[in-house]
């Protein structure tokens, strides 16, 4: 574990926090795309299968744990809680966010490292999260008007990847057989897919102004 | 979960 990575799950945990706290607070999930939550449920649980059987070490199981459970919780929250489903702005959330699971099931069939159940479903996750937030940067750009909370969640989301690929440039510095290829291509294009959200982000928080992505 | 792969990273 070095200060990069852990920074990184840090932003992560943060991120999943100030979207609970949206939701919690506002008792609405307006401006948060469901479809991305559903991708993420899908990614921690594609990703944790060996939650059980490989055991690293307290934090590492404790903070699979929290990212499952929370990432389910924010789904059933939107789907279900009578006051959050009000709000939710499904003809805005319109990404065919199936596609990117077919895809990235499809990628992780031919780009693994191991030809195993659990090696593929983990590439899956990998490529998956990838794109995850696609459904929610379309769903900002229609919804115009950015709330602070929601502004917030998308940025530690995306600082959290960003933070990772220093980790994997410091083990690739510091361990002699550091290779993640898998993780580290997909973490760069992750990280890219944020670049226009960060540069708005940046520009809001500048001129102390209202985070608007351009349609 | 030392095999070559070992996923240690969330």
């Amino acid at each position: 574990m070095n200060i990069f990575r852990l920074a990184g799950d840090m932003t992560h945990l943060l991120s999943i926090l100030v979207l609970l706290l949206k939701i919690y607070a506002t008792k609405s999930c307006s401006g948060v795309s469901r479809k991305t939550q559903e991708l993420y449920a899908i990614v921690f649980l594609a990703r944790y299968l060996d939650l059980f059987t490989d055991f690293i070490s307290v934090y590492n199981t404790f903070m699979k744990i929290v990212f499952i459970a929370s990432s389910l919780a924010i789904v059933w929250c939107i789907r279900v809680h009578p006051m959050v489903k009000r709000s939710y702005d499904k003809d805005l959330d319109t990404f065919r966010h199936y596609l990117l699971v077919a895809a990235s099931f499809l990628l992780a069939l031919f780009l693994h490292e191991k030809f195993t159940f659990l090696e593929i479903f983990w590439a899956f996750s990998i490529y998956l999260e990838a794109v995850a937030i696609l459904p929610q940067l379309v769903l900002l750009q229609r919804s115009g008007n950015v709330d602070n909370l929601t502004g917030q969640y998308v940025f530690f989301l995306g600082a959290y990847r960003g933070l990772y690929i220093l980790n994997w440039i410091y083990r690739y510095l510091t361990e002699p057989r550091f290779t993640r290829w898998i993780a580290c291509v997909s973490g760069v294009v992750q990280t890219a897919l944020y670049a226009d959200f960060f540069y708005y982000y940046f520009i809001s928080w500048k001129n102390n102004s209202k985070l608007k992505l351009p349609a | 979960y030392m095999d070559d792969y070992g996923h240690d990273e969330l």
